[in-house]
């Protein structure tokens, strides 16, 4: 075993940013984002080891499996890659998972529901996105129903959902029918959150040291 | 008359959408 030195450098990935600014700006306390860079390391160098999450590592994070595509693991990783630029770095991914922290106001949950379900960020959800999602869950399912089903959960949710009628549903009436049905929120949070600093404990000897 | 289910409830049944398998070992 080496001593550490109180020079020690600590490097850290690129797109870095400090625990107490994102605890500042997000849902979690610092100890908790220190846990969330554990598993954010773990995340981002299991293939690529660049400190950066890549596609193929969220799918192999997401199903043990690099290759599987999903529509919705897609969505979820352009929604968290908020710089757009290919890769989740340790900014976004707090960022991002904060949404899922229980202490979370709804008001945010629903937001981002929104966002994820507006696939071709129109501002609206619209029937052609709704099928698009309905088909892809059910192929991943592998669970085969008729087009004419499909249409008919379509409309049904749509009678619903559209209380306006023009055939799309906006981020108002969206908020209202995921009050009308608040188990369509229970994906945006995560319990596993509130337990962050237990399942990936970050040693703190690593707390930045000053000059 | 029961409902057909909406289709929001069937799309949160996916893997894809179920972050909870990020935190697992």
């Amino acid at each position: 075993m080496g001593c550490i030195t109180s020079k020690q450098i600590i490097k850290h990935t690129p797109g870095y940013e400090e625990p107490t600014v994102l605890a500042s700006e997000t849902s979690f306390s610092v100890n908790e984002v220190e846990a969330l860079y554990e598993l954010f390391k773990k995340l981002s160098n299991s293939i690529i080891k660049d400190g950066l999450i890549h596609k193929e590592e969220f799918q192999l994070a997401l199903f043990r499996n690099s290759n599987r595509r999903n529509l919705f693991a897609d969505r979820i990783f352009d929604l968290f890659d908020i710089k757009r630029n290919g890769v989740i770095e340790f900014g976004e991914f707090v960022r991002s998972l904060s949404i899922f922290h229980p202490n979370t106001p709804e008001a945010e949950k629903i937001a981002f529901a929104f966002r994820l379900y507006d696939l071709r960020h129109t501002g609206y959800i619209e029937r052609e996105e709704l099928k698009e999602m309905v088909l892809a869950l059910l192929n991943e399912s592998d669970l085969f129903i008729s087009d004419e089903f499909v249409e008919m959960i379509i409309d049904e949710t749509f009678r619903q959902a559209d209380s306006k009628g023009d055939d799309k549903i906006d981020p108002e009436e969206w908020e209202e029918f995921v009050k009308q049905n608040p188990s369509l929120l229970k994906n945006m949070t995560l319990p596993y959150l509130k337990d962050i600093t237990m399942a990936f404990p970050s040693f703190v000897l690593n707390s930045e040291v000053d000059d | 008359k029961p409902s057909l289910m909406n289709a929001f409830e069937l799309i949160s049944t996916s893997q894809g959408l179920n972050l909870g398998t990020l935190f697992e070992k």
